[in-house]
C-alpha cells in the first residue's frame, strides 16, 4: 500500500489521534 | 459416500495432511456441545494448557493425561440460562469466561476454582442485551450492550478471583458494535466492527475511552467481523471474516480478508482475500458458518459440515477436514499458544489437530 491510494501515512497515528480526539 | 461428495475440492487436491490428528476427547454426557476452547490451568505447581468444552447447561475442564488422552478435571453446572459461547481470555490462568443467554447473550460469567472452599464457583461479571464480547490480554473483557435508548461499550479489568476490579466506559459509535479485537503490541488501542460495516478505533486505559476514528469497510462485503488487528508502517491491518460470504459470490466469496487502513485519512485497501473453496460441480455453493483466527491462520466451518483452513497472508486454502464418519463439524477454534486446531461435533467429540 502506498500514500497514493491511502493518503499521507503517519507512524505515530495512534498518539496523534489520541491527542486530537475530545476527551 | 455422501461425506465425500460434500467435501470441497482444493485446486491442488485435498491437503488434509497439513492437519495431523493429535488426540480426541469425547464428552459422554450426551448433551449437545455448543463451544470448545483452551485455557491455562495451574494445579499443584504444574501449569498446563487444558481444553474447555461447553454444553448448554455445563462447562467442563479437561487436562492432558497420557499422550493423546484427556481426562475431565471438573464440571461447572450453570443455572437456567443456557451457555452460548466460551470467551477465551488470553494469557490468563485458572479462569474461564462464558457467555449465557437465549438467542442473544444476556450474561457474562467467570468460572473458577476456590482452593479455600474447595469449590468450583461462578461469578456474574456483566448482564444486559450484550451484542459482542471479547477477552483481551491482562485479564480484560470488553463488551457492547444495547439498551432501548443507547449503546454502552465497557472495558472490565478482572481480578484473579474473576470479579471486576475496574471498569471504563468507552465512547460508543452510533451503530451497534458486533466484534472487538485488540491491536497487537499497542496495549491501549482497540478496534471494533459495527453493524453498518465500519471499523472503529478506541484509545483505552483507566482514564479514557476515546473513540478515535470510524472508517468504512465498503459495501461489497456486508457484516464484517474483526478478529485481529496490528499496526505496521503507519497502517492499521485488520483481519475480517465475512459470515455472509456465500451471499457475496460476485465478490469472489471471501471468507476472510486482510484490510489495510490509514487511520489518519480513513482510507482503506484490501490486502489479501481468502475465498471459500470451490464446491464440487453441481453441488450447492458452500457457505461460511463460523470461524476463528490465530496468527496468520483462519479456520471456518462450512455449510457442508467440513472445516477449511486458510493462510490469510497468502490467501490460499491450506487444508480441509471433511465431515467425519460420525457427522458434520460444528465448531472450529484455534487452541492458545499455537497448540493447534480444535474441531468439534455437536455430540461432544473434539479432535485436536496439529497445524
Amino acid at each position: 500500500c502506498s500514500e497514493s491510494d491511502l493518503g499521507p501515512i503517519s507512524l505515530n497515528w495512534f498518539e496523534e489521534l489520541s491527542t486530537e480526539a475530545p476527551p | 459416500d455422501e461425506a465425500e461428495q460434500l467435501t470441497p475440492v482444493l485446486p491442488d487436491g485435498l491437503k488434509e495432511e497439513n492437519l495431523q490428528l493429535v488426540s480426541e476427547l469425547k464428552d459422554s454426557s450426551g448433551s449437545c456441545a455448543v463451544d470448545v476452547s483452551t485455557v491455562w490451568w495451574e494445579a499443584a505447581g504444574c501449569k498446563e494448557l487444558c481444553v474447555v468444552t461447553a454444553s448448554e447447561s455445563s462447562v467442563s475442564l479437561w487436562e492432558p493425561l497420557a499422550p493423546s488422552h484427556w481426562g475431565k478435571v471438573c464440571t461447572w453446572h450453570l443455572g437456567e440460562i443456557p451457555v452460548i459461547q466460551i470467551v477465551p481470555l488470553p494469557d490468563t490462568c485458572n479462569l474461564v469466561c462464558v457467555a449465557l443467554g437465549e438467542l442473544e447473550i444476556g450474561e457474562i460469567r467467570t468460572l473458577l476454582y476456590s482452593s479455600e472452599t474447595d469449590l468450583f464457583k461462578h461469578s456474574l461479571v456483566k448482564s444486559g442485551n450484550i451484542k459482542a464480547v471479547v477477552g483481551l490480554k491482562d485479564q480484560r473483557l470488553v463488551s457492547s450492550i444495547r439498551t432501548l435508548q443507547e449503546q454502552q461499550v465497557e472495558m472490565v479489568w478482572l481480578s484473579g478471583t474473576g470479579r471486576s476490579k475496574d471498569r471504563q466506559t468507552l465512547m460508543p459509535p452510533e451503530e451497534t458494535v458486533t466484534a472487538f479485537a485488540e491491536v497487537e503490541g499497542m496495549r491501549e488501542a482497540l478496534v471494533g466492527t459495527t453493524a453498518a460495516n465500519s471499523v472503529v478505533v478506541w484509545s483505552v486505559n483507566l482514564k479514557t475511552g476515546q473513540l478515535l476514528r470510524k472508517m468504512h469497510v465498503g459495501y461489497s462485503y456486508p457484516a464484517s467481523i474483526c478478529h485481529r488487528a496490528y499496526s505496521d508502517s503507519g497502517l492499521l491491518f485488520v483481519v475480517l471474516s465475512h459470515p455472509h460470504a456465500k451471499e457475496s459470490e460476485s465478490c469472489g466469496n471471501p471468507a476472510f480478508r486482510v484490510v489495510a487502513f490509514n487511520p489518519r485519512t480513513g482510507r482503506s485497501r484490501g490486502v489479501m482475500f481468502s475465498s471459500l473453496p470451490p464446491s464440487p460441480a453441481g453441488r450447492q455453493v458452500l457457505g461460511y458458518l463460523e470461524g476463528d483466527v490465530w496468527d496468520t491462520a483462519g479456520a471456518a466451518v462450512l455449510s457442508s459440515g467440513a472445516v477449511a483452513v486458510w493462510d490469510l497472508l497468502r490467501g490460499g486454502c491450506t487444508a480441509v477436514l471433511p465431515p467425519g464418519p460420525a457427522g458434520c463439524w460444528a465448531l472450529a477454534r484455534w487452541a492458545m499458544a499455537g497448540a493447534g486446531l480444535l474441531a468439534g461435533q455437536r455430540d461432544g467429540t473434539v479432535h485436536l489437530y496439529r497445524y
